[in-house]
């Protein structure tokens, strides 16, 4: 792969060992080990092409197909003190969905040891899809809206104990409205990175007020219609972090 | 003074940004480079002549070694190198398929000058 960097004027001369070796000193100059060699059907999400198109300094001009407003003030903030952003889907064999008397419960565990020692996490946020519901009005004063918690495990659940939570964040949303919502993960992913706490995950839980509006807060596979949108519609851990080296990101600005 | 009988020096162009794109295709990498698909790194090359002038962007170093190559060519001319660089940010796959977007300082041209 290297070969195509190397210029025509000595090229012929280069043994293979000099390509591979100049190859490795280029990825380690870009943080990795190993040339990575992602499958076909490895997924981007559009979150994250939206975080390049705002904060690259090297972004086409034309992005005008950036939907508007997915992101908000908070990731702006958040990536003025990082120069990495990473994303992460949960491990869905681990996850745990319950439902009962109006209440939806997820637990999801994002493996987050990719993230190299080096790099301080400044903060993270999960992203949380939720469809439009259309339901018929209730007399209710709550009706059409959700309370999303989300909770940090501090201790797993045992044979006879309910898991150890706390609070992390929490909305008020209205189902009548498809939206991303971004909660605040920062205290927890930073216990687990930089204080070397265990990681046991998050626990979602959504206050909804009838069965029909259940599937609203799009936690699970099981509660999204399309498996062919699943991938981009499900919840996303996003890390801001700084290695040290270099500039933040920042908006991009005309050169 | 010209001398016929000799061949007249060539020209040559002094030290100033060129050109150079890199295309993450041509070296197979845009399979785990999601975005630019390429960026323009440029380079610094030509020639640091005495005297100096003010937009070859030298230093006051560069000016002295300039100055004392024109009097003993066994001291090297000051070098045409990069005097501001600036980061690229890169959106990519690793080798766990997690996406990454990172800011990488140092990687474009921005001026060149004679240090």
């Amino acid at each position: 792969g290297a070969r195509g960097l190397v210029p025509q004027i000595g090229r012929s001369s280069l043994s293979q060992d000099v390509l591979h070796a100049f190859e490795l000193r280029l990825l380690s100059m870009f943080g990795l080990k190993h040339r990575p060699s992602p499958s076909r059907s490895a997924v981007v999400p559009q979150y994250m092409m939206d975080l390049y198109s705002m904060h690259s300094v090297n972004a086409e001009q034309n992005n005008s197909n950036r939907p508007k407003g997915s992101l908000g003030k908070g990731s702006e903030r958040s990536a003025s003190r990082a120069n990495t952003i990473r994303s992460f889907h949960h491990d869905e064999s681990t996850e745990d969905l319950s439902s009962s008397s109006g209440k939806t419960t997820q637990r999801f565990l994002f493996n987050l040891t990719s993230i190299p020692g080096e790099e301080f996490v400044t903060s993270a946020e999960l992203r949380i899809f939720r469809e439009q519901v259309v339901s018929s009005p209730s007399n209710g004063s709550l009706a059409g809206f959700h309370r999303i918690n989300v909770h940090e495990i501090i201790r797993p659940s045992g044979s006879l104990q309910e898991p150890i939570t706390r609070l992390l964040d929490t909305r008020l949303v209205q189902h009548s409205l498809s939206k991303w919502e971004s909660f605040d993960v920062s205290p927890a992913v930073t216990r687990w990175t930089a204080d070397g706490r265990p990681n046991h995950g998050f626990v979602v839980e959504i206050v909804h007020p009838d069965q029909d509006s259940k599937r609203h807060v799009r936690v699970s596979r099981s509660l999204h219609d399309r498996e062919d949108t699943w991938p981009q519609m499900r919840p996303l851990l996003v890390t801001y972090s700084h290695d040290g080296k270099g500039n933040v990101l920042h908006s991009r600005e005309k050169r | 003074q010209v001398r016929p009988n000799k061949q007249r020096k060539k020209h040559k162009a002094n030290c100033k940004r060129h050109s150079l794109y890199v295309d993450f295709s041509d070296v197979g990498w845009n399979d785990w480079i999601v975005a630019p698909p390429g960026y323009h790194a440029f380079y610094c090359q030509g020639e640091c002549p005495f005297p100096l002038a003010d937009h070859l962007n030298s230093t006051n170093h560069a000016i002295v070694q300039t100055l004392v190559n024109s009097v003993n060519s066994n001291i090297p001319r000051a070098c045409c190198v990069p005097t501001d660089l600036s980061p690229v940010s890169l959106l990519y796959l690793d080798e766990y398929e997690r996406v990454i977007l990172k800011n990488y300082q140092d990687m474009v041209v921005e001026g060149c000058g004679c240090r």
